[in-house]
């Protein structure tokens, strides 16, 4: 007896447990289990602590490479973030939180863009982001087309010499085909008149989602293409273990986390510790 | 779906009298993989799956059916019992209490974005048909522009809101209901901010507005799209202030809805409404036959 443990079904059985309660998908989770037990023939790994540390080293590679949680830039000009995602999961703050990172730390001039024409006091809430991060901020009448509200913000920035516009849009259920076709016009206009597509379209996420969040990287990457993830709520007690599906299946790397409600509550995702939290 | 899942693992088995334990075996391997990718938590799948089991086995195949219809028989019953509560009449379930003597104080609450200030207007609008004098409170004093949402919302359903700047939320919310009674507002509906069920500060918070309002309905609204923490979620709130129900929102989304079959066996408390919508008409009694049909995909 090592004190390290026995590998037995036990073992895998905990590991699966683990897993599951971390949202990680059930195709997933057998995916990465089989493997583990490959390993462990292959490897010839001698207990459960080796087992352990193995299984964590598999989940980190499945979430890409260090590189890919960089937020990209332009060579020149403004860059342009469009966040987009479903109802209610952190939208707005996550760009609010951003452009107060830019503005603050990256000594960048940043504009924000009140895409949600739409809900209640959208353009409002992220009006007081843009107090707080001390940067500039577009918005139009409610109702207005967000698309136009967009034209307009691109044109305004290169006046500004703006560095880094962020776009706000509208929660929207992925399933409705008329709200989906309505993103699919913001983001042709952003390239239109960036001469490129946006630097980076980050798909929202929250970290209590369970399946539905393949779902929805499904049909917003068919939409107008999804170059990362913005995780935002793991402060809470879900573990996002969604994401390690949508890496491996979809190839979307989350490049940022959201953890609390204040401006300084974001974090470049890094996917040691993410795995760290998720195991434990 | 699951049916058809189960048909092609039942196929070659046709012509049986008798389920074996073997063949439930591979029936119910179907069935928890179906509600894991429905987001039902895995302990409750656990559970679920062994009542299933306890019921199949030994059971005759019924006339007419084949073993593969005969397991999700068991399945859609245990869990429309499950959803349902076994209620005599399940549209029972989902009616508010109302108090004896007015004013009724309703109060939401839940994680952030869950659907709160938007169920609040709905909630408005829906008494008001049914010939009620609600008004809203603004409770969340901390949220950027939350209060300014919730009387937007007011003005849409046409609803008074009770706001004061710079307030506490326990004291607006006390003053709200004294406010009600001296206006003959018959409905107080509380929308309080977002939380974490971990952050203790802000479930005192919570505690603070149900003492000091006495409502007769606390409501957990929570995401349809919750996946495995809702039973977490609904716990740490049940524990924190005894909750009356749960409003599930975003059901208009094709989240298979998972979380609903979570929180009401582990809690035990009914699911009352379904938000369908983002508008203030977007809002139905739960039925648990419809839930139980698209859990089961
Ligand atoms: N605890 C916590 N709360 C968050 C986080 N990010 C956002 N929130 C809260 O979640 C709620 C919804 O955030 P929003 O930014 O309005 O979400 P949204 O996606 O823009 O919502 P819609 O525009 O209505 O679709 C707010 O109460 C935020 O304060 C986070 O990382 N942690
Ligand atoms: N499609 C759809 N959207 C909904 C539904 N209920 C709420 N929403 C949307 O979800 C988002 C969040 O709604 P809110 O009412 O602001 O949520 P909240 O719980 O008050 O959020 P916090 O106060 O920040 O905790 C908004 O974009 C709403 O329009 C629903 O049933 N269906
Ligand atoms: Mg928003
Ligand atoms: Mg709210």
């Amino acid at each position: 007896v090592t004190g390290r443990g026995r590998i037995d079904d036990e073992l895998f059985e905990e590991f699966e447990a683990a897993l599951l309660a971390a949202d990680v998908s059930v195709t997933t989770t057998d995916k990465i289990l089989d493997d583990l037990r490959e390993a462990v023939r292959l490897e010839r790994l001698p207990d459960a602590k080796a087992v352990r540390e193995r299984l964590r080293q598999s989940l980190t590679e499945a979430l890409g490479e260090a590189g890919d949680t960089r937020l990209k830039v332009a060579p020149s000009g403004p860059s342009l973030y469009l966040m987009v995602g479903v109802n209610g999961v952190g939208k707005t703050t996550t760009l609010g939180k951003m452009a107060y990172r830019a503005t603050h730390t990256d000594g960048k001039k940043v504009m924000l863009v009140a895409g949600d024409t739409f809900r209640a006091a959208a353009a409002d809430q992220l009006a007081i982001w843009a107090q707080r991060a001390g940067c500039d901020f577009i918005r139009q009448q409610e109702r207005s087309d967000p698309a136009a509200v967009v034209f307009d913000a691109i044109q305004a920035a290169k006046a500004r010499d703006i560095d880094l516009i962020l776009v706000d849009t509208a929660g929207r259920l992925h399933n409705k085909a008329n709200l989906m076709e309505e993103l699919r016009k913001i983001g042709r206009v952003c390239e239109r008149e960036l001469g490129r597509k946006p630097d980076e379209v980050l798909l929202a996420l929250d970290a209590t989602t369970g399946q539905n969040a393949v779902r929805q990287a499904q049909e917003f990457i068919g939409a107008v293409g999804v170059t990362g993830i913005a995780l935002a709520k793991l402060d809470g007690t879900a573990r996002g273990g969604i994401v390690i599906t949508l890496r491996e299946e979809l190839g979307v790397p989350v490049k940022i986390v959201g953890v609390g409600e204040q401006p300084a509550d974001i974090r470049p995702f890094v996917p040691q510790v993410f795995i760290e939290a998720l195991l434990d | 779906s699951l049916a058809e899942k189960l048909q092609a693992a039942f196929d070659k088995l046709r012509g049986n009298v008798k389920l074996t334990e073997a063949d439930i075996d591979v029936a119910l391997k179907e069935v928890r993989t179906a509600l894991l990718e429905a987001d039902v938590n895995f302990r409750v799948v656990k559970d679920f799956v062994g009542r299933v089991k306890e019921r199949a086995l030994g059971e005759s195949v019924l006339e007419g059916l084949n073993p593969g219809q005969q397991v999700i028989k068991f399945v859609y019953d245990e869990m429309l019992a499950l959803l349902s509560g076994d209620a005599e009449n399940p549209g029972q379930a989902s009616a508010l209490n109302f108090a004896p003597k007015p004013p009724t104080v309703i109060m939401l609450c839940g994680l952030q974005g869950a659907g709160k200030t938007t169920l609040a207007g709905k909630l408005a609008k829906l008494l008001t048909k049914q010939g009620k004098t609600p008004v809203l409170v603004a409770c969340d004093i901390q949220r950027p522009a939350a209060v300014k949402q919730l009387q937007i919302v007011g003005e849409q359903v046409k609803t008074p809101v009770f706001a004061v700047p710079g307030g506490d939320p326990v004291r607006i919310a006390r003053d709200a209901v004294e406010w009600a009674e001296a206006n003959k507002a018959d409905v107080v509906i509380l929308d309080t901010a977002g939380r974490l069920h971990i952050d203790g500060d802000l479930m005192t918070q919570l505690q603070g507005i149900k003492s000091a309002t006495h409502p007769h309905e606390i409501l957990l609204v929570l995401d349809a799209m919750t996946g495995q923490d809702a039973v977490t979620v609904a716990k740490e709130f049940d524990s924190a202030i005894d909750v009356t129900g749960f409003v599930l929102t975003k059901v208009d989304g094709d989240t298979r809805g998972g979380a609903a079959i979570s929180v009401r066996s582990v809690v035990g408390k009914p699911i009352k409404f379904v938000g369908v919508g983002e508008k203030m008409d977007a809002l139905e009694p739960f039925y648990p036959d419809r839930m139980a049909s698209r859990i089961l995909g």
